[in-house]
């Protein structure tokens, strides 16, 4: 369906549904045919490829510091996918041989601890927790400290999910970083976002609040293996040059896999 | 916000001379993109603004002395018809019951908690079943929800949901409950597995109610699920989540365009006493921003 052809006002409006559908959003869809028109080639949708993969290539490896551990905090909104996430980076992180702690910082939700315990066990990973509405930092610190006095590899962090707009909320996630830092003053080392793919527009202020208040430094996009485009990371990558680091593709363990822009602009045009 | 713009618009417009059939498209573009921006599907963006035009020019917008206020009111009410109005809860049964379904993490087994408290505040006998036999501790979480509540939860053996539903179906039988409500998995519409559950699920318990949760940040997708899930399985209404967060909640409007069914609560935050009624003037509101 998407022979070779020039950039016409048919074309134009096709691309623009085709974009804005994949939540792509206006003013990064506006910026894109903007691009495309600047190029006048032969091959508009060869072209528009070329484009979006060029917006998402960033350099999108984790940032593993020289010493132990490694941390990881898990952040975002309610019901994106953090829990599960956690447990699928600790399989992963195993499945290279690395020893894992998982802390969990979710201290609020009905089950929280009950449901990440359950992955834990499944990733063979440690796992550290406190009572249901303990301090989520106290957590945070206690996993830390075991990782450092055990000498294992990474430290994953699953935090409440919180929308970005509830500032208490947010400033709780800012102290947890704060509280990490007097333990390992680099850490966290990585703060994933965790953002489902079927997200609209305000995945890019939920994208700007969090990295304004705990620095993100890359994104989790779940939930790829439905129907949902998930464009709302390329209008992420274009606005605030945030990467996307993992995509994930169900609901197992094994179902995580590190982000391809190629493959996800393949499946957004297709 | 969208009445600036479209004031800025129309005196421009009318500084140029008569306002016409052909620059009222610019007002147009503009509605299209502020709905865009607030998460409607392509489509039915297309359509509603087409129609705003048609009414535009019917009603005369250009021969107005204020024609963005003109345009400006026929967009919301437009947009308030399409809404449509608040639904109570059919409950004809004894016991009735009340399907939750819907995609992950959409907000399910908290929606049903709220609801079953809301039912209980109206002086029913609610039972709450936990036939999430997936997600860990999902039995584990409406469990918890249901002591804070007073509600009890069934959740026999575990690991099968259509026993589950079968075993519960039994225990209700003259019980005294008066309203069952139901937990199932999160599940893509695309899993034909998963969808032929629900409607093994729903042919056992006949339900008076089949609720879609839907998530109020949702992008242009939703229009594929709240599709597919309403020809599966004929949804009765909606419960939108999150609408304590700052998204517009476009996906209200698609929602409601695409399947014609009435949204019937909203969820408005993580307590079980954060949940409403549906009222379509705030929602008009905030999806014009
Ligand atoms: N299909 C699919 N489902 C996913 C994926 N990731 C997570 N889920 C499901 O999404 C739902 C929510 O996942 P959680 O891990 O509990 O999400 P969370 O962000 O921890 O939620 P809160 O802690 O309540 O904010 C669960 O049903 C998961 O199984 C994915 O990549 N694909
Ligand atoms: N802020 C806010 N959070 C909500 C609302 N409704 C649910 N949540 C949260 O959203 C997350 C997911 O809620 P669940 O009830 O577990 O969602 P679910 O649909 O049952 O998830 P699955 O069973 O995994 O598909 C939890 O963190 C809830 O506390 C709401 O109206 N506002
Ligand atoms: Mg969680
Ligand atoms: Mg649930």
């Amino acid at each position: 369906i998407l022979k070779s052809r020039r950039l016409d006002e048919d074309t134009k409006a096709e691309i623009e549904e085709l974009l804005i559908s994949a939540d792509v959003g206006v003013e990064a869809t506006e910026y894109i045919i903007k691009k495309l028109e600047e190029k006048k080639s032969e091959d508009a949708f060869g072209t528009l490829k070329e484009v979006l993969i060029e917006i998402l290539s960033k350099p999108n490896g984790l940032n593993i510091p020289v010493e132990k551990p490694f941390v990881i905090s898990m952040v975002g909104v309610n019901g994106s996918g953090k829990t599960t996430t956690c447990g699928k980076l600790a399989a992963m992180f195993r499945e290279e041989g690395k020893q894992v702690v998982i802390g969990a910082c979710d201290t609020f939700r009905a089950a929280a601890i009950d449901q990440l315990k359950v992955w834990a066990e499944r990733a063979g990973a440690t796992f550290i927790s406190h009572m249901e509405g303990a301090d989520a930092a106290a957590v945070a610190f206690d996993a830390v400290n075991h990782a450092i006095s055990k000498s294992k590899d990474v430290v994953i962090l699953d935090t409440a999910g919180r929308l970005h707009n509830k500032r208490h909320l947010m400033e709780e996630l800012a102290k947890i970083n704060r509280v990490i830092k007097k333990v390992l003053p680099n850490a966290p080392h990585e703060v994933l976002l965790v953002i489902d793919a079927v997200t609209g527009q305000n995945g890019l202020q939920q994208a700007k609040t969090f990295r304004e208040i705990v620095g993100v430094t890359g994104i989790v996009l779940t939930k790829l293996d439905g129907t949902a485009k998930g464009g709302i990371a390329i209008a992420i990558a274009k606005e605030l040059g945030i990467p996307i680091k993992f995509v994930g593709v169900g609901e197992g363990l094994e179902d995580l896999k590190p982000f391809n822009p190629h493959d996800f602009v393949e499946a957004l045009l297709a | 916000g969208l009445r600036e713009k479209l004031s800025n618009a129309f005196r421009v417009l009318s500084g140029k001379g008569k306002i016409t059939e052909k620059n009222i498209e610019e007002a147009v573009q503009i509605v299209k993109t502020s709905l865009l921006a607030a998460d409607v599907s392509y489509k039915v963006v297309k359509e509603f603004v087409e129609n705003v035009k048609k009414r535009a020019l019917g009603e005369e917008v250009l021969k107005s002395l204020t024609p963005d206020q003109m345009f400006i009111k026929i967009v919301r009410d437009e947009l308030v018809r399409l809404l449509g109005e608040r639904e109570p809860l059919k409950l004809v049964h004894n016991p009735s019951y009340v399907m939750m379904v819907g995609l992950q993490g959409t907000g399910k087994t908290t929606s049903a908690a709220k609801i079953a408290n809301y039912l209980k505040k109206q002086g029913k006998r609610p039972i709450l079943v936990a036939a999430d036999t997936y997600r860990p501790a999902a039995i584990d979480q409406l469990e918890v929800l249901g002591r804070k509540i007073g509600v009890p939860v069934i959740t026999g053996d575990r690991r099968n949901a259509i026993k589950i539903v079968q075993d519960a179906m039994r225990q209700v039988k003259d019980s005294g409950y008066d309203v069952v409500i139901l937990d199932t998995a999160g599940r893509l519409h695309v899993d034909e597995e998963m969808m032929q559950e629900l409607e093994e699920i729903k042919k056992m318990i006949r339900p008076d109610e089949i609720l879609l949760t839907v998530d109020a940040m949702a992008g242009q997708d939703a229009v594929n699920s709240a599709r597919t899930f309403n020809e599966r399985l004929e949804v009765t209404g909606f419960v939108v989540t999150k609408l304590d967060g700052d998204s517009r909640g476009g996906v209200i409007l698609t929602i409601r365009y695409i399947t014609g069914k009435p949204v019937k609560f909203v969820g408005v935050g993580e307590k079980v006493d954060d949940f409403d009624e549906f009222y379509p003037d705030r929602i008009a509101n905030r999806i014009l921003g």
